[in-house]
């Protein structure tokens, strides 16, 4: 699941 | 965490600072979109529920809390301590128009059908056009404040860098969220006429004024 990494963005 | 990332958060913690510290100071809100920042203010309410799901880091977390309380702070700003400085004549910008295609785009286009992840899209596509009715208050009065031109590039240079932040993470880890992606590319073409204006005028210590 790429929305996993993006979920350490702000 | 890259360059471009950290310069792009201490770019929008910047925006957010100038901002608070120009109210603040001048005790007045005049020439501030109270609209963008209520709009800013469920930004950041729906993207950052995820504090009470996940932990990233104290970085992150701190990131969030700082965003949320300031965004909340203005709010409490514009429409209560210095209400009577709110220029609300020329914030007429209908957030309807923006609320609603938010909310039916993030229930079609999402990388997950739950709750959060919704909140989270919708938050991304609001995000892209929050900032409408402060350029539309701008460009109705035809001219901002040198300090109100600073807060707004350093608030458009943040999802600039992000999108650095994105073509950099790709290259280096494989890694892309398209949603991210457009609607930052979105947002950041929003801001390419102001830019402009701010680099030729108020970098020439010239006042933000358009042409009639």
């Amino acid at each position: 699941h790429s929305f996993r990494v993006q979920k350490d963005e702000l | 965490m890259n360059i471009f990332r950290l310069i792009g958060d201490l770019s929008h913690l910047l925006a957010i600072i100038i901002l608070l510290r120009k109210i603040w100071k001048s005790r007045s809100c005049a020439g501030i979109s109270g609209k963008s920042q209520l709009l800013f203010a469920i930004v950041y309410t729906s993207r950052y529920l995820d504090l009470l799901t996940v932990y990233v880091s104290m970085y992150n977390t701190l990131m969030k809390l700082v965003f949320i309380a300031a965004s909340y702070a203005t709010c409490y700003l514009i429409y209560l301590k210095f209400k009577a400085t709110y220029d609300h004549n020329h914030d007429t910008f209908r957030i309807e128009f923006l609320l609603v295609p938010a909310v039916i785009l993030a229930l079609l286009i999402n990388h997950d059908f739950m709750a959060l992840e919704i909140l989270w899209t919708f938050s991304i596509y609001l995000e892209s056009v929050a900032i409408l009715p402060q350029l539309f208050m701008v460009s109705k009065t035809g001219e901002a404040e040198s300090i109100t031109s600073h807060y707004l590039f350093a608030l458009g240079s943040y999802r600039g860098l992000y999108i650095l932040n994105w073509i950099y993470r790709y290259a280096m880890e494989d890694h892309y969220d398209l949603i991210a992606i457009v609607a930052g590319v979105v947002q950041t073409v929003l801001y390419c006429d102001f830019f402009y204006l701010y680099i030729t005028k108020v970098l020439r210590g010239k006042k933000l004024q358009l042409p009639a």
